[in-house]
């Protein structure tokens, strides 16, 4: 199992800020990650520092059908297929094209990095996506292997997980019968407020299966990081939430060896 | 100027928590308030308590085209037009509508309550939407008249706004000429936290012709208050965000007075 996708439609939840920084963490335990943006908000990319036009980004990608020299590379390890707001577009666009559902899918299958398919230059494959459950949300469910859920502990969004899991069956029905739920992560955990615990216990109880036991704290920092476009790991390395993004990498490697 | 909605497509910002709260302040200075949920996540549905099944909510009100009898009471001069997750499915559905970018205004402009048109039983309109700019937003930025947008001080928040302003001003020329940005809210504001600070002075100077004065200020009982079914200034009325929400509704009121 070689590509997740960070998913969610819950607005604000963390899905953007795991999926950097888990990718982050695990670069620097000397694995090759892509982290694919397949949200038009672009965030993944400011994240990392980088902000590119529609010509450089996933949509340019998409129109032909090829996406090698568009990967960027900001941090060692680290690779980026960036975003543009463009991408609202293809919403749009997307509903005439023949295998709609299967446009980032067959992206990924047909692309290479320095001679080589994606799959095989790249240890893992993340795609951060949109806050919705569009066309962009079923590419993404259709292309990749693993989903790993970003929960905010707050009630809105552990209301959210119901219909989220429903939509997850529906794809992995008729469109993609290899997917899986690989993990779920519960963010911005603030140990010193009951909501945060309560959310957390719940989630532990109907998700003990793939809850990860890292929880994701808090922290200013994290939110302060993007201003400086480094993930938080790089902008503050001794911060409570950078080493529990470390302590998840390590999580995340042994639940992929122990499969 | 009476239907306002509340817009941004980056998620989790304080939609559904302003408006819900707003319309309850309101509704405490003795205006009549209509709350329309149309996210399908219906958040501000279960916000106040009510969660209802496909043939209660919105989208059956817009298959028969008049919504009085879905309208619920749950306080006192507040009054709500509930979601349901199946309105993810108007997504796709609503392609195929002959005037498809009209179908939320059409509802409101047909429908009646307590035998006067809905603009004339209620003070003020209000819509929820969800987080992002497809077709269901299409449908709120061309029913409305007034928009609020919430932006949380965080930087991916902020970064967003310019693609918000880009949309309305897009539909402004295209669907809707009387459409008008009406005000900006900063919620989430903690000030020990120098980036919500920064972003603050950041939105005020670009935005200073729209912006509220009123801080909402970040407080856990605001992300408690749901898990209740009700508005924070019923859950906790001493707490600093309720008294935030009853100033911002006094100065609302004063920008409405002076138009
Ligand atoms: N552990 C954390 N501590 C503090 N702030 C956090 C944490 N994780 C994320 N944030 C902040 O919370 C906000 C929402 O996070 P993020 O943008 O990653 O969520 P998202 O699910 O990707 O949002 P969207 O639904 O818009 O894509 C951001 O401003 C981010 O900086
Ligand atoms: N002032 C505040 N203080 C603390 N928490 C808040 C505040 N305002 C909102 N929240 C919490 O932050 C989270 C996001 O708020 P909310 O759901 O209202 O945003 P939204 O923009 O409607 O999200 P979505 O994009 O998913 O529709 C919720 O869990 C809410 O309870
Ligand atoms: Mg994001
Ligand atoms: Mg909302």
């Amino acid at each position: 199992m070689k590509i997740f996708a960070f998913i969610n439609q819950k607005g604000g939840v963390g899905k953007t800020t795991i999926a950097i920084n888990l990718a982050r963490a695990l670069s620097l335990r000397d694995y090759k990650i892509l982290l694919i943006d397949f949200d038009p908000q672009a965030n993944a990319g400011s994240g990392l520092g980088i902000k590119v036009g529609k010509e450089e980004s996933i949509y340019q990608a998409i129109i032909e059908g090829y996406c090698e020299k568009f990967i960027k590379n900001p941090f060692p390890n680290l690779y980026l297929l960036p975003s543009s707001i463009d991408l609202v577009g293809l919403e749009v666009e997307l509903v005439e094209y023949p295998n709609r559902e299967y446009v980032l899918k067959n992206l990924i299958k047909n692309s290479f990095y320095q001679d080589k398919p994606l799959k095989d230059f790249f240890d893992f494959i993340f795609i951060d996506s949109p806050p919705s459950l569009s066309l962009i949300t079923v590419n993404i469910l259709t292309a990749c292997e693993g989903i790993i859920i970003p929960l905010q502990c707050e009630y809105y969004a552990l209301e959210g997980l119901s219909l989220l899991v429903k939509t997850i069956r529906g794809i992995k029905k008729s469109l993609n019968p290899d997917l899986m739920l690989f993990g779920l992560v519960l963010t911005m955990y603030d140990k010193r407020n009951k909501l945060s615990h309560e959310v957390a216990e719940e989630a532990k109880e109907h998700f003990k299966w793939i809850i990860f036991n890292t929880l994701i704290p808090r922290s200013v920092r994290v939110s302060e990081a993007p201003s400086f476009g480094k993930p938080v790991i790089d902008y503050s390395p001794n911060n409570k939430a950078s080493e529990a993004f470390l302590k998840l990498a390590d999580e995340f490697l042994e639940r992929i060896k122990s499969r």
